[in-house]
C-alpha cells in the first residue's frame, strides 16, 4: 500500500480483510470501506499515503471520546469494576490502584469477587503492591463488602474507592441480578456513585465483546472499557465496534501483567499499531 | 438475527429448483458473512467457502433435483469434518500418565485441571494436581484451594521457580500420594513471549506427558489462529479444550484453532463449578457456529 497507484476491487477487499482481522467487525468493517468508496473512486490511481492516511482518520475518530470529563472530584471516587470472567479485572485494579497512590490518592480496593478460589488473596497482593488498603469480609455477598466498604471510606475520607467484582457472563442471569444488587448498594451509600464503572475487555475477544458491552451496560451505566492484554497479538478491534454502536469509550488499556502495564487509551497510537 | 438470517439462506437454497451460479455466489457470501461474525478466522473461512463453493459448482449438485438442499448438507458435513469429524479422548499412558496445560492469560487452565482432576476421579483414577503457575498472584493457592474443595492432592512448592523441578519432583512424589495421572497447570503466557515459550518447550521435553492440552477461551476472535498456531509450533499439543461455552460466543475459534493446530477439541468448559466439563461434539459446535 505505497505509491501512487490505481486503487483496486482487489485491494479494498484486503483491506477489508485487515479490519476484520483487527476483530473491527463485518458490519462496521462494511462500513468503513464504504466511506473509502465514496472518497476515493475506484481504479483511479491514488496516493496509497492519501488512502491509508484517510482510514487512519475515520478509526481513530471512531475512538475518541468527547472531551469535558470532569472526574476525580468526588469523594470518594468510586469505580465499579466489571466483566467477563478472566478479562483482567483483578490485575486491572491493581494498575489502577498502584496509579492513584502515586499521585497521593488514599485509595481502598474492595473484595467483591466472595465467589472464585483465592479471589481475596489475588487482590489482597495487589493491594500491598500498590500501597492501597483492602476492605474483605468473611461474607459471602458481595454487596454486603460493597456497603461496610464505602461506609468506611466516606467516614475515614478516603479518595478513591475501587471495588473488584467476580467475574460473570452476562448469559448468568443470577449474576447479573448480582450486580444490579451491587450498584443499588453503591447508590444506596452514596447516591452518586459509582462515578465511574468500568467493563474490562480481553484484546483477544471477538465479536460477543459486542454482546458483552451491551448486556452488562442494562445492569450498569458502563462509563468505559479498560482494553486489556494489548501486548498480545490481538488488536481488540471489538472495542472500535464497542465504541461505535454503544458510544463506550475505551479510557485505559493493558499492556502486560505487572503494575506499571497500564496506559491511557489514545486514539491515534492505536489506529497507528493497527495497520502494522 | 444473524441465525435468522443463515436460515433464510438455507431455505431459499432448498426451495430453489436449478440453481446458479450466482445464486450459490451470493448464498455462499451469505455463509461466509456467518462464519466471520461467528469469529471463524479469514483466512480459515476463505478457505472454507472455496471448497463448498467447488463442491456446489460441481456436476453431482447440479444434476440433483434438489440442489439447494445438497449445498445445505455440504456445509454441515464440512463443518463437522473440519471440527473433527467425532469425538475424541484423552489417551492416558504411562503411569503416572501425566497432563499438561497450557495457553493464553485468563482461558481458564487452573479451573480446567481441578475440572479434569474431579473427572478423571470419577472414572477411577488417583489423581495429583501440580501447580506450576509460580508468578500469577496466589496461583498456587488458588489451585490449592480447588484441590481441597475436591479432596484432591495438590503438589507445590511455595518460592521455588523452576517449574520443571516442581513438575518433576511431583512426579517423583506421585507414588506417596497413590496417584496415577498427574495434572500440571502451569502459567499463562503470550505466545509471542520468547521466555515463556521456552519455559512449555522445556516442560514438554522434561516430562514427556501423555498429553499437552492447549485452553481456549470460547470468545476468542480473529486472534486465535496467531495463538494456536504459535503454541503449536512450540510444542506438541495433543488436545485443546475450549472454555466458557456456557456463555453465548458462537465459538467459530474452535473451527481456527482445529484447522491451524491439525489437533482435536476434547473438551468444554461449560460453566466455573468444577463439575463443568464435558465432551466436545463437532455436530453440536457446527450448529452453534452456523447459528
Ligand atoms: N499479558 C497480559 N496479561 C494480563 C493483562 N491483564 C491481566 N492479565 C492476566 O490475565 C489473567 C487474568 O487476570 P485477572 O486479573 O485474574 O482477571 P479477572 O477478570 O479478575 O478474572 P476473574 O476474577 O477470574 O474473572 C492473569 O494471568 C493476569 O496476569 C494484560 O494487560 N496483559
Ligand atoms: N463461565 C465459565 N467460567 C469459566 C470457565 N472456565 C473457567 N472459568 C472462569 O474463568 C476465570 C479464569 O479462570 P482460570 O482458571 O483462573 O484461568 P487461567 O487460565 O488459569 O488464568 P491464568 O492462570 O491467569 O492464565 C475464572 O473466573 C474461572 O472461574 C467455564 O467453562 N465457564
Ligand atoms: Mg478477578
Ligand atoms: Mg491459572
Amino acid at each position: 500500500f505505497t505509491g501512487s497507484v490505481p486503487l483496486t476491487e482487489q485491494m479494498l477487499e484486503e483491506i477489508e480483510e485487515t479490519l476484520i482481522s483487527a476483530d473491527i467487525g463485518v458490519d462496521l468493517s462494511l462500513e468503513i470501506i464504504e466511506n473509502l468508496r465514496k472518497n476515493f473512486p475506484l481504479n483511479q490511481v491514488v496516493d496509497m499515503a492519501t488512502v491509508v492516511a484517510f482510514l487512519r482518520a475515520d478509526l481513530s475518530q471512531r475512538m475518541t471520546s468527547k472531551p469535558g470529563e470532569a472526574e476525580g472530584h468526588e469523594k470518594p471516587y468510586v469505580i465499579l469494576v466489571v466483566g467477563v470472567n478472566g478479562t483482567g479485572k483483578t490485575t486491572s485494579i491493581g494498575k489502577l490502584a498502584h496509579h492513584y497512590s502515586k499521585a497521593g490518592k488514599k485509595v481502598l480496593l474492595v473484595a467483591g469477587d466472595t465467589f472464585r478460589a483465592a479471589a481475596i488473596e489475588q487482590l489482597a497482593i495487589w493491594s500491598e503492591r500498590s500501597g492501597a488498603e483492602l476492605m474483605q469480609k468473611e461474607a459471602t455477598d458481595p454487596s454486603a463488602v460493597v456497603f461496610d466498604a464505602l461506609q468506611s471510606a466516606k467516614q475515614r475520607g478516603l479518595d478513591v474507592v475501587i471495588i473488584d467484582t467476580a467475574g460473570r457472563l452476562h448469559t448468568q442471569k443470577n449474576l447479573m441480578v448480582e450486580l444490579d444488587k451491587i450498584q443499588r448498594v453503591i447508590k444506596k451509600v452514596i447516591p452518586s456513585a459509582p462515578h465511574e464503572t468500568v467493563l474490562t475487555i480481553d484484546a483477544t475477544t471477538g465479536q460477543n465483546g459486542l454482546i458483552q458491552a451491551r448486556q452488562f451496560s442494562q445492569v450498569t451505566p458502563v462509563d468505559h472499557l479498560f482494553l486489556t492484554k494489548l501486548d498480545g497479538t490481538a488488536k481488540g478491534g471489538i472495542a472500535i465496534a464497542i465504541h461505535h454502536n454503544l458510544d463506550i469509550p475505551v479510557k485505559y488499556i493493558g499492556l502486560g501483567e505487572q503494575i506499571e502495564d497500564i496506559q491511557n487509551f489514545d486514539p491515534v497510537s492505536y489506529v497507528e499499531a493497527l495497520f502494522q | 438475527q444473524l441465525s435468522q438470517n443463515l436460515e433464510h439462506v438455507f431455505k431459499r437454497l432448498r426451495g430453489h429448483g436449478k440453481l446458479s451460479e450466482d445464486n450459490i455466489s451470493e448464498a455462499m457470501r451469505e455463509v461466509r458473512r456467518a462464519l466471520l461474525e461467528a469469529d471463524v478466522n479469514y483466512k480459515v473461512v476463505r478457505t472454507f467457502i472455496n471448497s463448498v463453493k467447488e463442491q456446489a459448482l460441481g456436476s453431482e449438485v447440479l444434476r440433483s433435483i434438489t440442489p439447494g438442499q445438497q449445498i445445505v448438507g455440504i456445509i454441515h458435513k464440512e463443518l463437522i469434518d473440519l471440527l473433527g469429524g467425532s469425538t475424541a479422548e484423552l489417551e492416558l499412558s504411562g503411569n503416572p500418565a501425566i497432563i499438561l496445560l497450557v495457553g493464553l492469560q485468563g482461558s481458564g487452565k487452573t479451573t480446567t485441571s481441578a475440572k479434569l482432576a474431579r473427572s478423571l476421579r470419577k472414572q477411577g483414577r488417583q489423581p495429583l494436581l501440580v501447580a506450576c503457575d509460580v508468578y500469577r498472584p496466589a496461583a498456587i493457592t488458588q489451585l490449592q484451594v480447588l484441590g481441597k474443595q475436591l479432596d484432591i492432592p495438590v503438589y507445590a512448592e511455595e518460592g521455588n521457580r523452576d517449574v520443571v523441578q516442581i513438575a518433576q519432583a511431583a512426579i517423583r512424589e506421585s507414588a506417596r500420594y497413590a496417584a496415577n495421572v498427574v495434572i500440571v497447570d502451569t502459567a499463562g503466557r503470550l505466545h509471542i513471549d520468547a521466555d515463556m515459550m521456552d519455559e512449555v518447550k522445556n516442560l514438554q521435553k522434561a516430562l514427556k506427558p501423555a498429553e499437552t492440552l492447549f485452553v481456549a477461551d470460547a470468545m476468542t476472535g480473529q486472534d486465535a489462529v496467531n495463538a494456536a498456531g504459535t503454541f503449536a509450533e512450540a510444542v506438541t499439543l495433543s488436545g485443546v479444550v475450549l472454555t466458557k461455552m456456557d456463555g453465548d460466543a458462537r465459538g467459530g475459534a474452535a473451527l481456527s484453532v482445529r484447522e491451524v493446530t491439525g489437533t482435536p477439541i476434547k473438551y468444554i468448559g461449560v460453566g466455573e463449578h468444577l463439575d463443568k466439563l464435558e465432551i466436545f461434539h463437532p455436530d453440536r459446535m457446527a450448529g452453534r457456529i452456523l447459528g
